[in-house]
């Protein structure tokens, strides 16, 4: 296997429950409601974790300049993809409708965010 | 990632994970870190969906991102995706969507379908492995009896492979990174390898969550990709979520 100490290790034991330098904190806990409309169910959600979301997507855009030394292609996501997104299927059109809404950030950049699996597998 | 569904000698299910992301997409020199990595731990949460007042499905997430990567269904089945690379990927789902060749499923809008709709863990493993899908992928799916474990290989086409748990020849845990189970994982990403030594050297006896979030601690299984770490218990109805750090010397992945 991958042995390369220290940057590997023996199996660890005791570390239940999590403590020490490789556990940064709990994760916390929502409610999402599936009776609400779509486009309202994240808004709690997206209001809480606006400024970190934001940062986020700030760093990939920095990132798509740094690679492709062009604006243009977070231009085409932010002219072209908004037109796609009714083309998702229901509820996830209105529901990355609600979190652009909620957040202030472009809807091309949310749904981009929402199919970077897919696009990341370049 | 890594993701592991395990049976206990009670035959009780266990199904945990670690979430890897941010392969480079910017590295922190002076603290050491993966950019995106960092990014994304602020925006990991636990979300209970409802309806009618009552949990339909809860989830470990990224606030912003409406499909599932992680999730359990109470009392019915545990669900987790590891990412899969292929030659035939994502990017070309995606072209043929936007050209309008439609067919196919965006990958983590299946898994929330599945986590909402599916009642049971041989529909989801039918709609996991049937449903052509964008991109390729690896679905670990527990369920909620003696045996209900597996991982199902896909491409975007098709069902590559399902492999289940199989107590009676002493498989009682199926685990995945990021490597065809019957291939050799790439040698400077073998993950598996010391997973596998740890969950062997715990024994059926002595699983349990604390001994499988022990595996999920161990360097490289605990890597600088890792945000966070979440363990399930569908008999229990217990999802915990933990947010991962990997001070140096670490693995880079």
């Amino acid at each position: 296997a991958q042995d390369v100490p220290p940057y590997t290790e023996d199996c660890r034991s005791g570390t239940y429950p999590p403590s020490g330098p490789t556990y940064r904190g709990d994760v916390s806990w929502y409610t999402v409601n599936l009776d609400q409309p779509p486009s309202d169910r994240w808004r709690k959600i997206i209001s809480d974790k606006k400024q970190p979301l934001t940062a986020m997507m700030q760093h990939i855009k920095d990132l798509t300049k740094y690679i492709f030394h062009t604006e243009k292609l977070i231009d085409l996501v932010d002219t072209k993809l908004p037109g796609l997104v009714g083309k998702l299927p229901p509820p996830f059109d209105e529901e990355i409708k609600g979190i652009a809404d909620e957040s202030g950030l472009p809807l091309g950049e949310v749904m981009l965010f929402n199919i970077f699996y897919e696009i990341f597998t370049v | 990632c890594t993701s592991v569904v395990a049976e206990d000698t009670s035959g009780k299910l266990l199904h945990a994970r670690n979430l890897d992301f941010g392969l480079f997409l910017g590295w922190d020199v002076k603290n050491s870190t993966w950019m995106i990595s960092e990014l994304l731990k602020p925006l990991v949460v636990n979300v209970n969906f409802q309806r009618n007042n009552k949990t339909v499905f809860v989830s470990t997430g990224f606030a912003g991102y409406v499909g599932m990567l992680t999730g359990m269904k109470p009392g019915i089945l545990t669900l987790t995706m590891n990412e899969r690379f292929s030659l035939d990927g994502g990017y070309i789902g995606v072209l043929e969507w936007i050209l309008g060749i439609r067919q196919g499923a965006w990958m983590s809008f299946l898994t929330r379908s599945v986590l909402e709709n599916a009642t049971s863990y041989e529909e989801a493993k039918t709609l996991l492995s049937k449903t052509v899908l964008l991109a390729p992928a690896y679905f670990i799916l527990g369920g909620n009896q003696s045996g209900e474990g597996c991982v199902i290989t896909r491409s975007r086409q098709s069902c590559l492979d399902i492999w289940e748990l199989d107590i009676q020849k002493g498989k009682w845990y199926v685990l995945e990174t990021n490597y065809d189970h019957w291939k050799p994982p790439l040698p400077i990403d073998n993950r598996r390898d010391p997973a596998m030594k740890c969950m062997n050297r715990t024994t059926q006896k002595n699983i349990s969550i604390a001994t499988i979030y022990d595996m999920l601690s161990t360097k490289p299984v605990l890597n600088k990709l890792t945000t966070y770490t979440t363990v399930m218990s569908v008999s229990e109805n217990k999802l915990e979520g933990y947010l991962r750090d990997c001070p140096d010397p670490c693995m880079p992945w």
